[in-house]
């Protein structure tokens, strides 16, 4: 480059070997995290068991392959077909397990956290929670699931929305929830609260143990927000 | 475009992979398991400048102008990379969530002078 002008490249070729090579590692560290927007990398993560990973992958695929047969115009592996240039919005996918919260003999609470560096640059383009009914017995039995909502007022949640469905036997169920995500993308720790009844006799609606392969999870698909237009004046 | 070889003179793509093992970074980046954070180095002669193919472009052509017409006027050119693809990452975010992106021109492919 011309002398004087600052390249990041530039400058590592003059050091010595050794120090080149920490430079540039220095540099690949900074450059990831500044794509990803995160300040620092994240602590060590918790995992979820390989059993839920497995399923949940499992449906996901499961999911694309319904919509391909929808939307023949789909790629073969659900990625949607490529867009005109110039759309290269960074997209993001993720798979979020959920974390058990209050509880009843027959309720439970569930949280999806969703990170503040996806949440705040992206808009979502859909999102899926999956759950799975353990049915005791066959026949048409009542389940209700809300999405709750922080009360502005205060500390508690509100009610943002009730579903009914009736379960004929054991499975899993998806239900749409981009619309309540889209709202917590604005908030300051983004966490969807799911609240889950079931009749008495059926106990718990969660799996008794965290790594069952039927853990609850959300799927969802956000795009970076496109930068704000310059008006030209 | 060219790849370095030992000692890159003229402008070339030098290769450079990041392992992410070695900077312990494989707990929370899932996949791929390394980065190739090549980038351009070595010299623009004015010769090289701008050689259709290298860095071939409407710029370049307005430069050829320029310098059909004087050289002195031509200006300095510089070794820029010319194709680029995204770096697809599957990575554990501060919630533990999975996540999947495709970062934009991440991996720089060729090189070439302006």
């Amino acid at each position: 480059a011309a002398k004087g002008a600052w390249c990041p490249a530039c400058g590592v070729a003059a050091l010595a070997p050794g120090t080149q090579r920490d430079a540039l590692l220095a540099l690949a560290k900074q450059s990831i995290l500044a794509k990803l927007r995160l300040p620092a990398r994240p602590r060590v993560p918790q995992p979820p068991s390989r059993g839920a990973l497995l399923t949940a992958l499992r449906r996901m695929r499961a999911q694309r392959s319904d919509t391909a047969a929808a939307f023949p115009g789909m790629l073969r592996d659900g990625r949607d077909p490529p867009r005109s240039p110039g759309m290269g919005l960074q997209e993001y996918e993720i798979l979020s397990f959920a974390e058990s919260g209050s509880s009843t003999s027959h309720s439970v609470r569930l949280h999806f956290r969703f990170s503040q560096e996806v949440a705040g640059s992206t808009e979502i383009l859909q999102a899926t929670l999956y759950l799975f009914w353990a049915a005791p017995s066959p026949g048409a039995q009542p389940v209700t699931v809300r999405l709750l909502q922080p009360d502005p007022a205060g500390p508690n949640r509100t009610l943002a929305r009730e579903t009914r469905l009736e379960v004929q036997r054991s499975g899993w169920t998806s239900l749409d929830v981009g619309a309540a995500v889209q709202s917590l993308f604005g908030q300051e720790t983004p966490r969807l609260t799911v609240e889950l009844e079931v009749p008495e006799d059926w106990g718990s609606p969660l799996p008794s143990d965290h790594s069952d392969s039927h853990w609850p999870f959300v799927v969802a698909k956000a795009r970076a927000r496109t930068p704000h237009r310059v008006h030209r004046r | 475009g060219v790849n370095c070889g030992g000692d890159p003179r003229m402008c070339c793509r030098q290769e450079f992979f990041v392992d992410f093992k070695e900077i312990g970074w494989e707990d929370w980046i899932i996949q791929p398991e390394g980065y190739h954070m090549n980038y351009c180095a070595g010299l623009c002669p004015l010769h090289m400048a701008g050689i259709p193919g290298l860095a071939a472009s409407f710029h370049t052509a307005v430069l050829n102008r320029i310098k059909a017409a004087s050289a002195a006027a031509a200006v300095d050119s510089c070794c820029v990379p010319t194709q680029r693809r995204p770096l697809s990452l599957l990575y554990y975010d501060r919630d533990s969530n999975i996540v999947k992106t495709d970062i934009p021109d991440m991996i720089v492919d060729s090189c070439g002078c302006t």
